[in-house]
């Protein structure tokens, strides 16, 4: 399996619609201070089923909405989807019928999120479950924060053993 | 359970060896799994002596120590049961230039034998320029995000917030 | 004691509101004394809104935006009551090229402002060339440190870790 | 008042005797990851009255003497000396007699730490009011150790009230 592409629309900063592809190898992301680059990652962390709103720097959900600028209104509706290549059928057994798997989250404001795969309604625990059959989720620590790198080193011994779990 | 934790840790320990001495081009380093009555309550314990360096208490490395140290553990869970993505946001951020050097190194060696692909978001020149490809982040509207395609000359100029660079 | 933090509080947020602008060139930002039944539970809370951008919570803020509002709050505080020394450890590490500029001018003005002697620790090149004088720090010998007067050439040169500095 | 001297032996990873001269304006400190620099501002905050090991990042405060490399010994004493300008007559009532005020911290491996100004003994509890007679002090916000910078904004807002206490 790929991720091939990540669109964002009204998540954070990203008010018009905004399309990442996700190429082979490395891709940097570079730009000023408060730009916008962490709100990319966190959109990715977001669609894959965050659950918390602390761990996106808001204090609510609806924080990720496109609150408004000086000369824009804000919004009411955010959407994040992904894009994954799933040509060699790799995918967690329900999910894998399709060449393209898109993974779409979308919250409205004051009525919570609403996940769907393919445009068919999905839990939220079934899109945790899809990208842990992945090696891979919100939580997962191949998916490093700004400021997190040494969460590792500061972590105690017990909650150290935890990422052996994501070795096994 | 508990052999496949063993099974696990043995796998992690042995791949984070050598990652270590890699990034400090040098050292040595290891991993123990602190037994407990109550396999719930096994610690992962780390030692680590930079190269020269006795081994002492892990916080007593600099900034720079942790961060290697923690990439060093990262790619070798990471090594051990691969993803198809792998995201860095100024991961590298406290590392000085010949760090920063090795650590590109790394992270193009591990997508090339696992073929993840890799996001990372940086303030590096030097890690800009080892990138396959850039795209730059602006506002040129205030507080609204665009994404666009850069060469190193533009993503350099972005980075300093060039007024150029918004055309 | 009440009429002093009062008196205190509002020096500092005077100064904030100033320095808060010059780091970020523009924006708004302003302290609020949330004054409790109990004066010693009173909270000092903080509203900024960088340059075209609402005001939001302020855990919203990007890191390098955190770090120059904790400098507007710091100098603040600082220029209020001053002391003979300030020393900054890779203080500036979140800061893109243009603020390190801007942050660079502020410490430079508040040293002619005050008097005060101030040691920054830095792995950045712009940071370098603003100081007055620059020492290096290196462990010829492995970890044994040594001090050395250095000029700019040579400063980068050993924060690159290049053998040649070493000589 | 001014801080013009800071000399360290034993300390961390300057066991050989080291002389930082801190001159008017800005001076920098540079070096590669674990040379040392962030064991100089330790120095610093340490003669000054620190009475934390965690905050140095030991276990224990016999954790700030020399503990041997590769190639050398231990160390059994660490010892550092921060020298003022006293000429302007500003330091505290009962200290205020010197054009220089040399303050010393040594530390004995197993039995502790002794503080001296100019020769003379002196308890930690004196030096810390030395200091922050002069709006500082081993905890004082214009001492930005690495990594701290945002603490202000991380705070509580009744523990960032404290601040407001060294502006009176
Ligand atoms: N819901 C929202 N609506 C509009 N803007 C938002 C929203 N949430 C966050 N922002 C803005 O996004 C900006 C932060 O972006 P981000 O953290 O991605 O910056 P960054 O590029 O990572 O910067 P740095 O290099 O400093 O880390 C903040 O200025 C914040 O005001
Ligand atoms: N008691 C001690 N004896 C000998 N060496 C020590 C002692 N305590 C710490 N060290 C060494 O000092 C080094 C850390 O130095 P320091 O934190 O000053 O580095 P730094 O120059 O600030 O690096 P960075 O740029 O990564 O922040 C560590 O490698 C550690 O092993
Ligand atoms: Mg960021
Ligand atoms: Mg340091």
């Amino acid at each position: 399996m790929h991720f091939t592409r990540l669109r964002l629309h009204g998540f954070k900063s990203f008010v018009d619609s905004t399309d990442l592809h996700i190429g082979t190898g490395m891709t940097g992301i570079v730009g000023p201070n408060g730009c916008g680059k962490s709100n990319l990652v966190e959109a990715l962390r977001w669609v894959m089923g965050e659950n918390s709103a602390k761990s996106m720097r808001g204090g609510e959900m609806d924080d990720v909405i496109f609150g408004g600028t000086a000369t824009r209104p804000a919004r009411n509706v955010a959407e994040v989807t992904l894009e994954l290549d799933n040509a060699h059928r790799t995918a967690t057994a329900e999910f894998n019928n399709d060449d393209t798997l898109l993974v779409t989250r979308q919250i409205e404001r004051g009525s919570g999120s609403d996940y769907r795969l393919n445009g068919k309604p999905l839990r939220r625990r079934d899109v945790q479950l899809l990208f842990a059959d992945q090696a891979t989720g919100a939580h997962s620590t191949n998916l490093v924060g700004q400021g997190q790198i040494d969460a590792l080193i500061r972590a105690k011994p017990q909650d150290r053993r935890a990422i052996l779990e994501e070795a096994s | 359970a508990r052999e496949r934790l063993q099974g696990a840790f043995s796998l992690v320990n042995e791949r984070f060896q050598v990652l270590f001495q890699r990034l400090f081009n040098g050292g040595k380093a290891y991993l123990e799994l602190l037994d407990n009555e109550d396999p719930m309550n096994a610690g992962l314990e780390i030692f680590a002596s930079p190269p020269g360096k006795k081994m002492q208490m892990l916080t007593l490395l600099s900034g720079g120590e942790r961060t290697l140290t923690a990439l060093a553990l990262l790619f070798a869970v990471f090594q051990t049961n691969p993803s198809p993505i792998c995201v860095l946001d100024e991961a590298e951020a406290a590392l000085d230039e010949s760090n920063i050097s090795r650590f590109c190194d790394l992270v193009e060696s591990i997508a090339r034998e696992t073929g993840t692909r890799f996001l990372v978001i940086t303030h590096q020149r030097l890690t800009m320029a080892r990138m396959d490809r850039l795209f730059g982040v602006t506002m040129g509207e205030k507080g609204v995000s665009q994404l666009v395609s850069v060469n190193l000359e533009t993503a350099v100029a972005i980075r300093d917030g060039a007024k150029a660079a918004a055309a």
